[in-house]
């Protein structure tokens, strides 16, 4: 009924109304995909754009660190950007046309739950792990990507855990098996936080991947359009030599997969407050990250493979 | 939820290789609880760790020992937590 305020964090409660909102404002565009439900058995809900037909496919996913909040709150806004821009924005439009767009606003649910409830800085999902007292797996280094290599911990008790076997999370097995059952999705894009970078694959080995001066070439593209909003510096590059090698990585999955335009974006924090970002710089970070994103889209529409 | 009153962040630039590794050893002790925020890469790139307020003293002597260059990014981490929590119940108000 466009009261809610993208400028503020919100429960998944809230962020579950605005999403049905969303589809009830733009049922023509817009509709809501289950995929799943997490280990806590709450529902994986993607927002689907589309214009009908059976068409290749854009992923975007976003939370999948329960603590970084700015990124589910960007996703929305994201959703929001889409569904209102499209029939009046000739980019956004023409995408669409060609294209399908699916958003996961808060891949990881039960996180972000108990990062609203419990404990802040949690990161992890919250599946129990036989024979430990530690819970949770690191979502992000469960995909089947170089799994248990470097850069993830084999134990349990460790932020960055890579849990017992690839695809355990329930939370990742639901991402990746929509995926193989849809066949088209041209491009995966997922939505991190902190640090300002524009990466893409590979993490779980420093080898140089087939694509990578087109990928390259998209991604500095992409960062320019988002500097030039706000001027916020990002950093480009495969993301074993942007951060560090890190197996099991969503992105280094999907282009393994066979999706070429794989990337992973950590969007600000510019000063000093890391995850705990203040609510009034949710806008900003969504609005330069939109320049990002839509820079690739146009890419990834003009170069169908 | 869980309090985390008078954690802090601190913000550590190490210099080389060398004091990278010290930041190897200091996340091997688990006993601390240090959550590192972004963690160590290259030389020079600057590394975010939470550390709790009962092992702020130990790691700033730690890293002091090793003339490792540190500054303190968040002071309180409960102070911007307490904050964001205002902020939340404030817009849930207006919004109902």
């Amino acid at each position: 009924n466009g009261n809610f305020n993208f400028e503020a964090y919100h429960t998944l409660q809230e962020i579950a109304q605005e999403m049905d909102n969303l589809v009830a404002q733009h049922p023509g565009l817009v509709s809501k995909v289950n995929i799943g439900h997490s280990f806590e058995n709450r529902p994986m809900d993607v927002l689907k754009f589309s214009t009908g037909g059976d068409k290749p496919a854009i992923w975007l996913d976003a939370g999948i660190h329960a603590r970084e909040w700015v990124t589910q709150a960007a996703a929305l806004w994201t959703a929001n950007k889409i569904a209102s821009d499209y029939g009046n924005d000739p980019s956004i439009t023409s995408i669409l046309d060609t294209m399908d767009i699916f958003l996961l606003p808060v891949t990881n649910p039960d996180g972000y739950v108990f990062s609203q409830t419990q404990n802040r800085m949690w990161r992890k999902t919250r599946s129990k792990v036989s024979g430990s007292l530690c819970v949770g797996v690191d979502p992000n280094r469960n995909w089947d990507a170089g799994f248990g290599g470097p850069g993830a911990s084999n134990s349990p008790c460790s932020e960055s855990y890579h849990g017992p076997r690839a695809n355990s999370e329930v939370e990742v097995k639901s991402i990746v098996d929509f995926i193989q059952s849809h066949g088209k999705i041209k491009a995966f894009i997922t939505l991190h936080s902190y640090s300002q970078l524009l990466m893409f694959p590979y993490g779980y080995t420093c080898a140089k991947s087939d694509n990578f001066d087109e990928l390259n070439a998209v991604a500095q593209k992409a960062a320019q359009s988002l500097t030039g909003l706000h001027g916020t510096k990002y950093k480009v590059g495969p993301i074993c030599s942007v951060i560090y090698q890190a197996s099991g990585g969503s992105i280094d999955w999907a282009y393994d997969s066979g999706i070429k335009y794989s990337f992973a974006f950590e969007l600000r924090d510019t000063g000093r407050y890391g995850f705990l970002l203040p609510a009034s710089q949710i806008l900003p970070t969504a609005e330069e990250t939109w320049l990002g994103l839509k820079t690739i889209m146009e890419h990834v529409q003009d170069h169908p493979y | 939820s869980r309090r985390l009153g008078r954690d802090q962040v601190l913000e550590i630039i190490p210099r080389n290789e060398e004091q990278i590794q010290n930041l190897v050893d200091l996340e091997a002790e688990e006993h601390l609880q240090l959550d590192f925020w972004k963690s160590y890469t290259i030389p020079g790139e600057t590394v975010h760790v939470r550390v709790p307020f009962v092992n702020v003293q130990a790691v700033k002597v730690f890293l002091e020992s090793l003339g490792i260059a540190y500054s303190i990014m968040i002071e309180d981490v409960q102070v911007l937590l307490d904050k964001e929590k205002e902020e939340m119940l404030f817009n849930q108000r207006r919004e109902r």
